[in-house]
C-alpha cells in the first residue's frame, strides 16, 4: 500500500484535478484507489459525483468519534472508493493546541486503519495553504506529487514548497519523498508557458515528470457532471495525457 | 478610508491578480492607496516587484513587536504603498489558541494605526483556504470583493464563501458586505465559462459585476515582471478590463 499526497499551497495549480484523475486511471487499470478528500472545500467529493450531505469525512475520525473504515464509500467506478470532505474539517484545524504534536496524526491513523484492506494506492487531495491539513497529509505520504501550472506564480510557490518540506523533515522522522513535479494547464499558444517548463527543468531537472498537462476545456467541465475524464471523455487529450502520467508514475513509484 | 478585503476560498481564482490590478488602477485615478498581502505565499507583493527580503510584513505587527505604519513600503507606483507579506504569516496562524478572540485583530490594528493617514482605499489579498487570515482579513473589512473563474469548481465554491459570511456575521459584530462577485478568466471559446456567467447571474442577479475579465495572457505575464498590467501592458484587454471593473467598483462603493 503506498501513499501519494498531492500537495501545492499554490491555489488553483490542479491538485484535486490530479487526485481524481490519477487514481481513476489507476483503478482503471485494476489497481485497488482509495481516494482520500483533505480540503474543506471538497473538490474531489464532488468532482467524483458526490455531496456534502453523505455525512461522512475525515473530521470525525480525526477527533476520535468514528473510525476511517466507515467514513469510506465506494463510487459508481470499478476500484475507486472515497473518503469525502466536508466544511467541518476546516474546524480541526484551529482547535489544535499543539500543532507539532499533531503532525503525525493522519499518518498514524492511516496506516493503523487501512492494515488489512486492498488497497493498493491511496491519494491524499490537499487543500492549497499552508495549514495543519496539508503538513498532516504530507507528513502521511511516502511520496509527495507537486502539480504547478504553467505560469509565473506557481513556478514561485515552488521554491517555498521545497522550503516547507526542509522544515518538515527537521520535525518529523517521517516526511515524505517528491516523486515528481507535473506541469499542467500547459497553454501551446503562449510564450509563458513554454518559459515556465523550461525554467522548472533547468532548476530541478531530474524531478519534473516528462508528461504535461495541456490547458483543455473537457478538463474543466468534466468535474460538474461529476466524473473523472476517464467516464467523461476517454478519447480527449486531457485523459490521454493524464494516463500517459499515470504509466510515468507506475514507473517511477516501483 | 475604506477597506476591502479580496476573498475566495478556493485557490487559483485571480485573488491576488484582481487585488493588484484594481490598486493599480485606482492609484492611476489618483485614490491614495494601500495594497495589503494577507497570503503567506506573498504573490500580492512579488507581482508588484518586491521580494520577501524587505523583512517586512504583517506578522511582527500581529504579535506586538513593531508598528503597522512601520511595515508599510512605497512602491515606484504613484499613490501605491504595500505592506508585504512572507512565509512567517503562516506561522501566526497556527499559534493562536482562542481562534475566535482573534478574529477581529486586524481589524483593530488597522483602524488604530491608519487613522491620520491619507489612504482612501485599502485593499486586503487574502489567502485561499478557511484559515485565521482568511477570516481576519474579512472581518477587517468595510466589503467584500469575491473573484470567482468561470469554472465549475469556483462555482461551487461560492455557496461556501456566503456560508461562511453568514456564520461570522453571529460571531462578530462587524462583518463586511459583499460588494460585489467579479467573474475573472472568461473563455469566450468555450461553453463552460457561458454557462457559468449565467448560472451566476441566475442565482444572484444583483451581486455580479457587469465587467467580465477575459482569460488573457498578458495578465498572466504581468507578475513574472513584476508590474500591475496598468504598467506592463496599458493598452491589453487585460488591462482596459480592469479600468472598467474600477469605474463599475467606483460607483458601487459610493
Ligand atoms: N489541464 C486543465 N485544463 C483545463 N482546466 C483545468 C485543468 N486542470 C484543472 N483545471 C481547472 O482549473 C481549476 C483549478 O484546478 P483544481 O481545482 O484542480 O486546482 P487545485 O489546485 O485543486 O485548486 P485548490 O487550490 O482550490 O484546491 C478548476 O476549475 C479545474 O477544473
Ligand atoms: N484574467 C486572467 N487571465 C489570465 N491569467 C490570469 C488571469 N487572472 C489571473 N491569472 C493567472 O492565473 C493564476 C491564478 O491567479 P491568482 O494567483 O491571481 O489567483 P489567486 O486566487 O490569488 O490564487 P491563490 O488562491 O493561490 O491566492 C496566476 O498565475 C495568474 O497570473
Ligand atoms: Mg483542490
Ligand atoms: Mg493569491
Amino acid at each position: 500500500m503506498k501513499f501519494i499526497s498531492i500537495a501545492n499551497q499554490k491555489g488553483g495549480v490542479g491538485k484535486t484535478t490530479t487526485a481524481i484523475n490519477l487514481s481513476a486511471c489507476l483503478a482503471e487499470k485494476g489497481y485497488s484507489t482509495l481516494l482520500v478528500d483533505v480540503d474543506p472545500q471538497s473538490n474531489a467529493t464532488s468532482g467524483v459525483g458526490f455531496s456534502l450531505d453523505s455525512g461522512k469525512s475525515l473530521f470525525p475520525v480525526l477527533i476520535g468519534e468514528e473510525l476511517l473504515k466507515d467514513q469510506i464509500i465506494s463510487t459508481p467506478y470499478m476500484n475507486l472508493d472515497l473518503i469525502p470532505a466536508n466544511l467541518e474539517l476546516a474546524n480541526w484545524e484551529n482547535q489544535q493546541h499543539d500543532p507539532i504534536e499533531s503532525f503525525s496524526l493522519f499518518r498514524k491513523i492511516f496506516r493503523e486503519s487501512l492494515i488489512g484492506t486492498a488497497y493498493q494506492y491511496v491519494i491524499l487531495d490537499c487543500p492549497p495553504a499552508l495549514g495543519l491539513l496539508m503538513v498532516n497529509s504530507m507528513v502521511a505520504a511516502d511520496w509527495l506529487i507537486i502539480p504547478i501550472q504553467c505560469e509565473y506564480y506557481a513556478l514561485e510557490g515552488l521554491a517555498k514548497m521545497f522550503q516547507l518540506l526542509d522544515n518538515l523533515k527537521k520535525l518529523v522522522s517521517a516526511a515524505p519523498n517528491i516523486l515528481g513535479i507535473l506541469m499542467t494547464m500547459y497553454d501551446s499558444r503562449t510564450n509563458l508557458s513554454q518559459q515556465v517548463v523550461e525554467d522548472v527543468r533547468h532548476h530541478i531537472p531530474n524531478l519534473v515528470f516528462d508528461t504535461i498537462i495541456p490547458r483543455t476545456v473537457r478538463l474543466a467541465e468534466a468535474p460538474s457532471y461529476g466524473k473523472p475524464i476517464t467516464l467523461y471523455d476517454p478519447h480527449s487529450i486531457g485523459c490521454m495525457s493524464y494516463r500517459k502520467f499515470t504509466e510515468e508514475f507506475l514507473k517511477k513509484i516501483k
